[in-house]
């Protein structure tokens, strides 16, 4: 199904996503296991969604023509958008 | 006029500086409260 579709190519954006981080920050190596960490927590409705598709692809893109000018803004960007759809909750109170 | 600039990298981006300073003091705080 489409969902199936998002998933696999929001996988593999993400996938070069990292590959380019990895290249690129490679002062600050705790960068792309932080974001990768984001990515394994986000919930797997949104990690198959094509709003992450757009957010992802649109940072992937930038990331690629504008070379590393802006990559921690894009890198930003996406943990902030991760970190909003993780599949973590915080338990409800007990009466 | 001579111009000077900064010693700072000068294709160092403004708004990428503040992002990386975000995103590090971040990953830090995530660090620190494990």
């Amino acid at each position: 199904g489409t969902r199936r579709t998002y998933k696999l190519e929001n996988e593999k954006l993400f996938t070069e996503f990292l590959e380019l981080c990895r290249a690129q920050t490679g002062e600050h190596p705790e960068v792309v296991p932080f974001l990768a960490g984001r990515f394994a927590r986000a919930g797997p409705a949104f990690v198959a969604s094509a709003e992450f598709r757009n957010v992802l692809g649109r940072c992937l893109a930038r990331a690629r023509t504008r070379h590393a000018k802006k990559l921690y803004v894009y890198i930003n960007e996406l943990c902030t958008v991760l970190k909003a759809h993780s599949a973590r909750r915080k338990l409800p109170l007990l009466p | 006029v001579p111009v000077t600039m900064d010693d700072d990298d000068d294709d160092d981006d403004p708004e990428n500086r503040i992002a990386k300073k975000m995103l590090l003091e971040e990953i830090k705080a995530n660090l620190s409260s494990d």
